[in-house]
């Protein structure tokens, strides 16, 4: 089974 | 005050239509640099970024820093209603809640005027540090605009696989698999229809076909796009303007 990523999981949030 | 003048409505008329389905609002950060801006779609998974240099503007004047918070559906309805040729120049205060579009056909010597209300947009923003990729490629737009949609009709999930002297696009579905491959080649009369891959490592990466298909609309900016890549990392996909560009970062997919 595949699994999307999302962004919050690479870069850091302001 | 802001005074930002286009020499052709026709550009600012393509960067925003290669994102606009993608986000739906979006706060245009203007500053003596030119105008920046960053979101990111629903699901989190797409980014898009945006800066439009100085350069590439007739005109350009930003007093201090000013934030217009626009729909971008409601922005292109008024875009539309200049002309590519037409001269294009924003106009804004420096706290503005409407910003006035101006298109000019100096042939004509037609002025048509709109003003668009601004929003008060709330959003996070994504700290994108100095990513560090293992493989580069660029390549014509057009070809990988065309990549994506053929493979998209296979699968929802695209494979791209970049070794030393390979690029595979690869996608496998219910009705059957596909696969384009390409090789890094130098065409010295017609230098964006070169294909250059650099890399440090092989990688393997598999990306939702549904935002490369969002992503790919940048196309029309840029003849040549550039992508890089990293395992285990969002992609950063690249289309040039003028001076600045439009950038795309998506996280991939992973096996459970």
């Amino acid at each position: 089974k595949e699994n999307q990523s999302t962004l919050n999981m690479f870069f850091k949030v302001k | 005050m802001l005074e930002a003048k286009f020499t052709e409505a026709g550009l600012f008329k393509r960067i925003i239509d290669s994102f606009r389905d993608c986000v739906q609002l979006i706060n245009f950060n203007c500053s003596e640099k030119g105008i920046a801006a960053q979101a990111v779609d629903d699901s989190r998974v797409l980014l898009v970024s945006l800066s439009i240099n100085v350069e590439a503007f007739e005109e350009f004047r930003a007093d201090r820093n000013i934030v217009l918070g626009c729909d971008l559906t409601n922005l292109s309805k008024i875009l539309r209603c200049g002309n590519n040729s037409d001269n294009l120049t924003l106009i804004a205060e420096d706290s503005p809640d409407s910003i006035l579009i101006l298109f000019e056909d100096t042939k004509r010597d037609r002025v048509s005027e709109y003003s668009l209300k601004l929003m008060e947009i709330e959003t996070d923003f994504l700290e994108i540090s100095d990513m560090k990729y293992e493989s580069y490629i660029t390549m014509p737009s057009a070809d990988f605009a065309k990549t994506v949609r053929d493979l998209s009709q296979l699968s929802d999930s695209i494979n791209i696989l970049v070794t030393k002297d390979t690029i595979k696009f690869a996608a496998e579905g219910d009705i059957g698999s596909g696969s384009i491959v390409v090789k890094p080649f130098t065409d010295l009369d017609h230098p964006e229809n070169s294909i250059k891959v650099t890399i440090e490592k092989p990688v393997d990466l598999r990306f939702g076909a549904k935002y490369l298909n969002d992503i790919i609309k940048g196309a029309s900016l840029s003849d040549t796009i550039t992508i890089k890549l990293s395992e285990e990392a969002p992609a950063l996909f690249q289309f040039d303007i003028s001076s600045g560009n439009l950038q795309f970062y998506l996280a991939p997919k992973f096996d459970e």
